[in-house]
């Protein structure tokens, strides 16, 4: 995941997102000063003060919450229409991401948003294999061939030419088998298959929100599925990374499950085979003459030691699982951040962004003021 | 990472989405397997 | 930050040229995307070129260094690889040992690797899109047909590899096809190294099958189950697959190991074919003679 484009080019900190959006919108409203001041001037005496007086208070250039308000009622168009096209999830998934992303890097006062929506839509359909021609797309989507090509160009360029998305969906399908796994026999699999269907719907959701940027999508994966069921997640989690005494004492009984039981029966028969090993090879070097016919036989001895530890060692963690890196404490803690960040998603009424359209418009077009 | 975080056990799972596939002949005479979809979606699960 | 010197190649969509980098005067190749040719804006091909090689980095595939646009154009920035397999094959000129071949199928298949481990299927493998640096390091190239590996119920055009390496499940018209399509490829290049002929040149699609099956046999119901669902399977002509030693025939000079490898990865049914990983650890990497350096290779 480190390799990806997704991570190298589209994760940030929280602070660093709040400055990318605030650069973007100050480049922009720069532009929107200028082109304000230029037709001032241009119209010379043929303004009048109240007419100037009326172009200040209407025409006044977006702040950055303004902006993030209306790029997130128009996502919301984006994935309405995606959905209306009938499109999979993940080519709707896409779309949404290609448009949050095109508008980090660009301003709704530069590019209006209401024209990116069909573009943004018919590149993340040939991004995911899912090719519809541009005369067939702009019938269904009402728009037309040029309007759609218009940016197509200008999106991919912003896009940093990226176009490989990792979606939080296949995830889920991992976790959906690997909970089945960990928990083998403990879990109600008509349950696990409603909460399936409900955690797609939720992914779609969080793709809307800035939780995106700061966080994996393993990890938002996770938060939708401790959103929808704490406890089963919890204890999944607590088998998968926690420690063997964690496991214990938190669940009062630790959950041994088939796979668990095998693992640990394999575990002894490690430490039998192991301690048989040991035990042959210092019955061989007796029996095959002293110690000294074989050179470094302390070393191999010792070999043999560390050789035994290290089986042990290997044998000591925990079954089920493989070599463990991740601290459970750690990734709850993201998870938990990231279920905060999802929920509190705010939904932009149609009204408000009417009020911003129309001073953005006010922007572009100051004549008309 | 090159221990994977997790391991492939096809008879605990009850994965509808993927089961029939696995006895459509279609699916069968195209080389489909089971196992590369789980090691797909458990791979981007676990990266 | 680039000049572009001359053209070197021209395709359906794109235009190559040779140029240089400015800041260290490294030589590079520009793929300039013709755009006003697709009606539909960007052409899929560029889109998937774009798309895949962003996000694989690795030394036995070939490296785009930048994009950017121009003119209206896109240009994508390619590290310079002068020569392909394709030319070495042909040009009789050129000796190369078994050592050799070893090498550049040890870094075909370490490229390709690296393509099925990102979940990627190239599906358009052939010499000439393995090409070679001027260090000898040999590079998958042309992501143009590429694809990331499909959801389970997606359907997948079966119109792709160019036919001399396209593999029998493909020539069946299959929907669900895997990593084994590229597979059968890199298996079949390995074959024409061996031979400096191609190996399975079909005059067109229905021979392709013709030749294949003559050569390999026509697979049965008992070797790949479920292969008489193909639509085209009953018209086929029914050829015994060749014993071990029509095979040796065939490749004088080659390890029983090297036979083992060509036929994993020729394997008629899909679901056994070698996977990469069998093909990397198989005893034909590990015997004498150990791959040529790529830099010595002439």
């Amino acid at each position: 995941y480190r390799h990806s484009s997704q991570y190298r080019h589209w994760s940030y900190t929280v602070g660093h997102l709040r400055e990318k959006r605030i650069e973007t919108n100050l480049k922009a409203v720069k532009l929107i000063q200028a082109k304000l001041q230029k037709f001032i001037d241009e119209q010379g005496d043929n303004i009048s003060q109240s007419e100037l007086q009326t172009l200040k208070s209407k025409a006044v250039p977006l702040t950055m919450e303004e902006e993030l308000k209306l790029v997130n009622f128009y996502t919301k168009k984006v994935q309405v229409i995606g959905k209306h096209l009938n499109l999979p999830t993940e080519v709707i998934a896409t779309s949404i991401t290609f448009f949050r992303r095109f508008y980090l890097e660009e301003s709704v006062m530069k590019y209006d948003p209401k024209e990116l929506v069909h573009t943004t839509i018919f590149l993340a359909c040939k991004a995911e294999n899912y090719f519809i021609g541009v005369d067939s797309f702009a019938k269904k989507a009402k728009s037309t061939k040029d309007e759609i090509l218009k940016y197509e160009f200008k999106l991919l360029e912003s896009l940093k030419f990226t176009l490989l998305n990792h979606h939080p969906y296949k995830p889920l399908h991992g976790f959906f088998l690997d909970i089945q796994q960990m928990l083998y026999g403990k879990v109600d699999l008509k349950y696990m298959g409603k909460m399936y269907d409900k955690c797609r719907r939720k992914i779609t959701e969080a793709l809307l929100t800035d939780a995106v940027y700061h966080f994996t999508p393993p990890q938002i994966t996770l938060a939708v599925l401790i959103d929808e069921d704490e406890l089963l997640v919890t204890r999944y989690l607590q088998m998968k990374f926690g420690k063997p005494e964690e496991t214990v004492e938190e669940t009062g009984t630790e959950i041994v499950t088939p796979a668990k039981e095998n693992a640990q029966k394999e575990k002894q028969e490690v430490k039998q085979e192991v301690k048989q090993e040991v035990k042959q090879e210092g019955e061989k070097s007796e029996q095959n003459g002293k110690p000294e016919d074989h050179p470094n036989t302390e070393k191999e001895e010792e070999g043999a030691e560390t050789k035994q530890e290290e089986e042990e060692e290997e044998a000591e963690v925990p079954d089920g699982k493989d070599e463990n890196t991740i601290e459970l404490d750690k990734l709850m803690e993201q998870i938990m951040a990231c279920k905060e960040m999802i929920a509190s998603m705010s939904v932009v009424s149609t009204q408000d962004a009417k009020l911003i359209y129309a001073k953005n418009y006010y922007c572009q077009y100051p004549d008309i003021v | 990472d090159v221990e994977k975080r997790y391991s492939i056990n096809p008879d605990h799972y009850n994965d509808p989405f993927i089961k029939d596939l696995e006895s459509n002949r279609e699916y069968l005479a195209s080389g489909f397997r089971t196992d590369y979809v789980y090691d797909r979606v458990l791979t981007e699960a676990f990266m | 930050s680039y000049s572009k010197e001359n053209k070197v190649g021209e395709g359906t969509y794109a235009v190559v040229y040779l140029g240089t980098r400015q800041s260290d005067s490294k030589k590079i190749a520009i793929k300039e995307i013709k755009t006003s040719e697709f009606k539909d804006g960007l052409d899929m091909s560029a889109i998937r070129e774009v798309k895949y090689l962003q996000e694989l980095e690795h030394p036995n595939v070939i490296r785009l260094m930048d994009i950017f646009m121009a003119y209206n154009n896109l240009n994508l920035v390619l590290e310079f690889l002068p020569s392909d397999l394709e030319v070495v094959i042909k040009d009789k000129s050129v000796l190369f040992t078994q050592a050799d071949i070893k090498s550049w199928l040890l870094m075909t298949l370490r490229g390709v690797h690296h393509c099925h481990r990102n979940f990627v299927l190239h599906r358009d493998l052939k010499p000439n899109n393995l090409l070679i640096s001027p260090e000898g390091i040999i590079k998958v190239a042309d992501f143009g047909l590429a694809r990331a590996v499909p959801n389970p119920r997606e359907i997948l055009t079966s119109n792709v590899v160019t036919r001399w390496y396209r593999a029998p499940e493909l020539l069946f018209g299959a929907k669900h096809y895997t990593y084994a399509v590229d597979v059968w490829s890199v298996g079949v290049i390995f074959a024409e190294m061996l031979l400096r002929v191609p190996y399975l040149p079909g005059k067109d699609d229905v021979d392709q099958m013709e030749v294949t099956f003559r050569a390999l046999g026509t697979p049965t119901e008992k070797d790949w189950p479920s292969v008489s669902m193909f639509p085209s399977y009953n018209k086929l002509q029914i050829y015994p697959p060749p014993s071990r030693d029509e095979l040796r025939n065939r490749f004088i000079a080659v390890s029983s190991s090297a036979l083992n490898l060509m036929c994993g990865m020729l394997e008629m049914n899909p679901g056994n074919r070698w996977s990469t990983v069998q093909c990397l650890e198989s005893a034909y990497f590990k015997e004498l003679p150990s791959p040529s350096n790529p830099a010595d290779i002439n």
